[in-house]
């Protein structure tokens, strides 16, 4: 199981819609480019896909700040969107289809709306599809900026929760 | 579940030493529960670069506690696979040769995972078979300028 | 004491506003008071880079918090100044341009007050007049092999 | 008022006293080496030396971790010790002298000991000695690794220090 694309529309800096294509494995990609340009944001949509809860761990204070909030040339927009394509062909995800999407949108009020292949869902039945795949929660998949150290700093019982999924 | 959770702890802790071993070519490092119950007590890290002591985390070098911190990662990986990394500027506080043992290592995790880094680093980038290039040509609205595919010759 | 303070938060936001925008080659940025007793409110610092809107700290990128604090630390020694400045690595995640703008900067500063870096960048290093190499030949020990005086043309 | 002189001996990974010479301003200096061969043991022993009390600002969890532990080469030895010398010409510094060296010791009991022109003194006559010079603390003359955020991130409150120190 693979991840194929992720989409990005309105979400932060992108405003317009972006996708980004991945190989299967063996696979290393580099994202490279300036300060400030939305390479972590790209980071901050695959963990908003996946269904993170804690907005702390999407840099803002609350979820609508993830919707593109205009610029000296734009407006704002209204909502956010990311979309993660999987190949299942090997069935590691729970579920029939050999193609998985997933896609998350957010709105002003802060409300979420979660699909799997085009169906709308709750966040539960994405939290179940990624149970024990190694995804869920991103706990050891994604370090963001400025975190790799934490679980050095972080005291002895806090640490647990990353090996944890692990297990 | 306790079971479970012990004898997790026991790879992640033999793949722990393994990969710190290899990255920092020599010295040791290990994982172990704490007292008291499997299911709520603390992890305790510790690590001994080569040549050196046992000494806390805290005294570590920037560089060596990025590498640590790796490692651990790359153990979690490796004890139970994912299907992908996604790591932002991890190599940051790394010099050029932690850079490059950096860059054998994701080489060798990216057999079965997808990895994914964000970097400014010109060594890390050169290890990459893709790179992805962003942008704010208009300010304040980023854009991807380039996917290029890159056969890298080792 | 009051006063003091008050007046002190208002030069402070002076030199503030000023580097910060020719650090970041336009936008702005504040510190100001919060509500309350002077003598014990926060500080409030807001930001906004060119072409970008006004948005919470958090959501600026690694590159841009290390450019804006830079700024508010150069912008304190500018109030008052301090006979030396020794930062730590504090151009770990800026980029090449950034990395050029914040050596100029260390270098205008450096006329009043001693500037000493802790760098692995080479861009950062050839702002140097002086550099110290430090080594670990024998293991865990330090030793300083080199105090290079280098002239260095502008 | 500049600094001339920081020396380092039996100060964390400097077994042996090392001294760094230091030129009067205008002065760019870069301190340069691989991962973990003691640039920023460099930076606490100046923190040390002009009376850092707090210990984590030190990057330990008591006091004698500065001392020298050994290595798989070195006994440990017993006590660290850490001296600055300053050209006090301009009398920026609080006493009549046209030169200054402060030095501190600290032993395995934890204990520190002061000294100004070697002569004995408490932390009180380091701290009043720096009263009002911008080095007091080290507030924002010194920038740890991995520090250069905290102001942002730290609390509206908790950044009065800094800017008290300025004040
Ligand atoms: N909701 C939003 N609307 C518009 N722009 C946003 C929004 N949220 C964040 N941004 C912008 O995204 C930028 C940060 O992007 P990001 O953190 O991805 O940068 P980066 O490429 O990782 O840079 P660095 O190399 O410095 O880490 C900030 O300038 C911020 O203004
Ligand atoms: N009391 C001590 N005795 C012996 N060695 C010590 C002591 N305290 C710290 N060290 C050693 O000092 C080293 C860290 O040095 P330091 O933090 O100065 O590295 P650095 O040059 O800043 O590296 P980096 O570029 O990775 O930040 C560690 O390897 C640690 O083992
Ligand atoms: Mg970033
Ligand atoms: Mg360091």
């Amino acid at each position: 199981m693979h991840l194929k694309e992720l989409t990005l529309k309105g979400f932060k800096s992108f405003a317009d819609k972006t996708s980004f294509m991945f190989d299967a494995p063996p696979s290393v990609s580099a994202v490279v480019g300036p300060n400030g340009c939305g390479k972590s944001n790209i980071i901050d949509a695959l963990r908003f896909v996946i269904g993170e809860q804690s907005v702390k761990d999407l840099r803002g204070s609350s979820l609508d700040e993830v919707i593109f909030a205009g610029s000296s040339t734009r407006k704002p927009v209204s909502l956010a969107e990311v979309s993660i394509v999987f190949d299942n062909s090997d069935g590691h995800l729970k579920t029939d289809y050999s193609e998985v999407a997933v896609k998350r949108r957010v709105f002003r009020s802060g409300e979420s709306e979660f699909y799997i292949n085009k169906n709308l869902c709750r966040l539960k039945d994405i939290k179940d599809l990624f149970l024990d795949t190694g995804i869920g929660n991103g706990a050891y998949s994604i370090i963001n900026q400025g975190q790799v150290d934490q679980i050095l700093s972080s005291k002895p019982e806090e640490r647990r929760a990353i090996f944890e999924e692990a297990a | 579940a306790k079971y479970k959770f012990l004898r997790t702890i026991e790879e992640v802790n033999k793949n722990f030493s393994e990969v710190f071993s290899s990255l920092f070519e020599g010295g040791e490092a290990r994982i172990s529960l704490l007292e008291g119950d499997p299911l709520e007590c603390g992890i305790e890290i510790v690590a001994r670069p080569s040549g050196k002591k046992w000494l806390s985390l805290s005294l570590m070098s920037g560089g060596e506690k990025s590498l640590t911190a790796i490692s651990i990662m790359f153990s979690l990986i490796r004890t139970r696979p994912s299907p992908f990394c996604f790591m932002d500027e991890v190599d940051a506080a790394l010099d050029e040769i932690n850079t490059i043992r950096f860059t054998k290592l994701i080489k060798e995790f990216s057999q079965n995972s997808q990895i994914v880094v964000v970097t400014h680093s010109k060594r890390t980038m050169s290890a990459a078979s893709a790179m992805y290039g962003v942008t704010m040509e208009e300010p304040g609205v980023s854009k991807l300028v380039s996917m290029k595919l890159v056969k890298v010759a080792d």
